[in-house]
């Protein structure tokens, strides 16, 4: 979604 | 993974990699702001609490082990093992400006009140600042060793490189994270000044010396 929370960033 | 963030994630290794064997090599953190690196080992550690909850793959979780072990090896190597040559006389930045307001930000302005998410958005919005000390230590004391300016110049490049990698996101993957890209945009903007002065003097093989 727009604001998809999967934190895949470091 | 797209080829800005890759590159971004590799500036940012090599930003930390250049710092530690600076301070390691010439057994000297003289130049170094060690406010900055404890702010960054602050970033590190509230961002990747993760690390005990979720495993993403094993790219993630080696490189977030990697940056948390590195800063905090350079704070020991700068407040502990070099300590005689730590210039706090110009690293005299008053970090609680900026943790104080940074912290009550994120409570106020997040994607979730849990725990974690406020951690990772103060961890965000203190990832922003956490260079002011350096930069404004720089500017005290009017220079900065070659080494470190290139150290600054990868650490600059590599949120530069995420701006590109959420503009991609948007337009590949309709993922975009407001808080992370407006946090991200004020870090770089800020290192508009340095980004001049290394373009126009150090890439001349000039020193990088303040006023410009």
């Amino acid at each position: 979604g727009i604001d998809s929370k999967h934190k895949d960033e470091l | 993974m797209n080829v800005f963030r890759l590159t971004g994630d590799l500036s940012h290794l090599a930003a930390i990699i250049i710092l530690l064997l600076k301070i390691w090599k010439s057994r000297s953190c003289a130049g170094i702001s060690g406010k900055s690196q404890i702010l960054f080992a602050i970033v590190f550690t509230t961002r990747y609490l993760d690390l005990l909850t979720s495993f993403i793959s094993i790219y993630n979780t080696s490189m977030k082990v990697i940056y948390i072990g590195c800063a905090y090896a350079t704070v020991y190597l700068i407040y502990m093992k070099f300590r005689a040559t730590y210039d706090g006389n110009h690293d005299s930045f008053r970090v609680e400006f900026l943790v104080v307001p940074v912290g009550g930000l994120a409570v106020l302005v997040n994607h979730d009140f849990s725990f974690l998410e406020i951690l990772w958005t103060f961890s965000i919005y203190l990832e922003s600042v956490a260079i002011l000390p350096q930069l404004f230590m720089i500017s005290k004391t009017g220079e900065a060793e070659t080494i470190t300016t290139h150290y600054l110049f990868c650490l600059g490049l590599y949120r530069a490189l995420y701006l590109l990698n959420w503009i991609w996101r948007f337009y590949f993957e309709s993922f975009f994270d407001m808080i992370a890209i407006v946090a991200g945009v004020v870090q770089t903007v800020l290192y508009c000044d340095f980004f001049y002065l290394y373009i126009t003097k150090v890439l001349k093989g000039k020193k990088l010396s303040l006023p410009a």
